[in-house]
């Protein structure tokens, strides 16, 4: 059809267009952003500027170009035009399109048309002002009634009456002829919540959601109230401190398990592990060279280029705590190291640290061109 | 790629061909590792489902793969949480291929940023891909090169949109070199000083009406801001399967 797949007669799965039937059309809400304070609420597709869906004319470039362009104040009723463009208004007895009348057509080409010719633009080619009925002749068509907005509900209204774009209000330049869209910028001016301690602005939604936004992230602190012996995830549910760095994962988000092992101290590359919300060094007795490789890929180090056994530093504050190589280590396939490691005493029989350096693996090459290919002799 | 040249056989082994069922080529796409490659968020909106999808490297003609191109089926599409279509913002996946690829001369990773590593704006590096050229659809991989363009000075090309920490600009002024679409998710590559390392900075993302004079850069999602983000997701899919 050349309308949208025919509606299902009884419901059942999208019956296949007969040929015979060709009147498809049917009505939809209007979902686009840009046009959702129009005199009419329901549409239907293709629109006037062969779009199909309104998901297409999202991200048109005419959704694009329209409310730039109703910004230079060219027509008062460009925006009412263009929607009639973009989401054409759909007579809900009939099923209908109602076109904009070809005078509304005219003004707004005759007005702005020139606008565009500035910055190197045509007039979308698909709106030609012909297509559109006479709005004296028996044809209903569209034309903008008394209190249809030129702003869209993606402009921010100056209180000159001027549409500048949403992104411009209190973005710190002066877009409006009488400045207006800077002043009372303060967040809950605009429904928004002030980062403590900054200016910065932020959407309620974006509270303790697991995405620092703010300076020093106090977006999302004190987002969960967890008991002693849990631990908060980055999506702020708890988890019991012994389920911490198990290898298998307890929060939604798997955060339980993140972080879990590191190379740390001055030569960056003793091996530490958190396990059971403590830290651990992992003792060398049984370690071997799967472990080490194991290690480098987890944290994305590549493979490892050297291994040793440090001895542990005496009289280190506090008792070390040791971690020992599992006894069925290689039969927990796929599991990160943190699983393949157990708590088993204070002890290690050698004293001894596993340390891991890690090289990253050959990568932005281009072999096919040869090592020098900009210098070959001539 | 706008402005742009055929490229070599082999001079981006890293570049790779997001394909789903009848519709052949939809996105370019980036090999960091032998079994994750990165693209945008965008080229699967509607198609999250991995099983529509292949990914072809080594090529050069798309409609002649040669011998050593490589085929491999998507095991996962990850795809950013915070992604936003309206905005363009977060515009990231991460792609797990269904097994390793071959290493070759002409299929290999590309390096990913440091953390904090930012190219310099004014300085040159590469797009590719098999995108748009203004005038037609190429076959042939298609490479150009373009300067980074700061973000004051790419926010001022752009009144509809604002530019993130999680975009890059890059180009020149419209009409000579720039990324279209075809594109999407394709690399934006910058040469290391020893000449011999390239390192991956940019995912082609979006920009102004790319074959008309409308001024404007493209812009990239930028890599660097998402290289932990990557990292965890790799190790998650890796370590943390159910």
């Amino acid at each position: 059809c050349m309308s949208p797949p025919c509606q299902p007669a009884c419901g059942g799965a999208s019956a296949a267009c007969d040929p015979r039937n060709t009147n498809c059309s049917r009505c939809e809400p209007i979902t686009l952003e840009l046009c959702m304070n129009l005199p009419y609420n329901l549409t239907s597709f293709p629109n006037y500027l062969g779009h199909l869906s309104q998901r297409e004319s999202s991200v048109s470039w005419e959704s694009s170009l329209f409310p730039a362009l109703v910004q230079t104040g060219c027509y008062q009723y460009l925006m009412f035009y263009a929607c009639t463009l973009l989401v054409p208004k759909c007579d809900p007895v009939s099923l209908q399109k109602v076109p904009p009348c070809r005078s509304l057509c005219r003004s707004a080409k005759e007005k702005c048309e020139s606008v565009l010719g500035i910055v190197g633009l045509q007039w979308p080619e698909d709106s030609d002002c012909g297509q559109f009925p006479e709005d004296r002749g028996n044809a209903t068509c569209l034309l903008p009634e008394d209190g249809v907005d030129e702003c869209s509900p993606s402009h921010f209204k100056c209180r000159s009456g001027r549409c500048v774009l949403g992104s411009k209000r209190c973005d710190g330049h002066l877009d409006c002829d009488d400045h207006s869209d800077e002043d009372n910028c303060g967040c809950s001016e605009r429904a928004l919540w002030e980062c403590p301690g900054s200016k910065v602005c932020i959407k309620p939604t974006m509270i303790c959601d697991g995405f620092p936004d703010c300076p020093l992230q106090v977006d999302e602190a004190n987002c969960s109230v967890c008991r002693d012996n849990e631990l908060a995830c980055n999506n702020h549910q708890c988890v019991h401190r012994t389920l911490w760095c198990d290898g298998k994962k307890h929060c939604s988000d798997s955060s339980d398990e993140w972080d879990c092992v590191s190379l740390s101290d001055q030569s960056g590359s003793v091996l530490t592990v958190f396990k059971t919300a403590a830290e651990y060094q992992v003792c060398a007795d049984e370690w071997n060279p799967d472990l080490s490789r194991l290690t480098c890929n987890q944290l994305g180090l590549g493979v490892p280029s050297s291994v040793s056994m440090v001895p542990d530093q005496p009289g280190v504050p506090g008792r070390r705590r040791w971690l020992h190589v599992h006894p069925e280590w290689s039969l927990r396939n796929g599991s990160a190291l943190q699983a393949r490691l157990e708590k088993r005493s204070h002890a290690c029989h050698s004293r001894r640290r596993v340390s891991v350096l890690c090289a990253r693996e050959e990568c932005g090459l281009r072999p096919a061109l040869g090592l020098h290919p900009h210098r070959t002799k001539r | 790629i706008l402005g742009g040249r055929v490229s070599r056989r082999g001079a981006w082994p890293w570049q790779c061909s997001l394909q789903s069922g009848q519709s052949g080529h939809v996105c370019g796409c980036v090999l960091i590792s032998r079994q994750w490659a990165l693209t945008v968020a965008h080229c699967f909106e509607g198609r999250e489902n991995a099983e529509l999808w292949k990914v072809v490297l080594g090529l050069t003609n798309l409609d002649h793969p040669g011998p050593h191109s490589q085929t491999r089926s998507v095991r996962a599409i990850i795809v950013h949480p915070r992604y936003n279509r309206a905005v363009v913002d977060y515009d990231i996946s991460v792609v797990q291929l269904d097994s390793e690829v071959e290493e070759t001369a002409h299929v290999r990773p590309v390096c990913l940023p440091q953390p904090g590593q930012l190219p310099s704006p004014d300085s040159y590096c590469y797009i590719t891909g098999w995108g748009h050229m203004g005038n037609r659809m190429p076959f042939k991989l298609q490479e150009g090169e373009v300067r980074i363009i700061s973000m004051s000075q790419c926010q001022s090309y752009f009144d509809m949109k604002t530019i993130t920490p999680r975009m890059l600009c890059a180009g020149y002024e419209a009409g000579t070199v720039d990324s279209c679409m075809g594109d999407s998710g394709g690399p934006l590559v910058c040469e290391e000083e020893d000449g011999l390392h390239w390192r991956l900075f940019g995912l082609t993302s979006w920009g102004s009406v790319c074959f008309s004079k409308v001024l404007g850069p493209g812009v990239y999602s930028n890599v660097t801001h998402f290289t932990p983000w990557i990292q965890q997701q790799i190790y998650i899919h890796t370590y943390l399967t159910d």
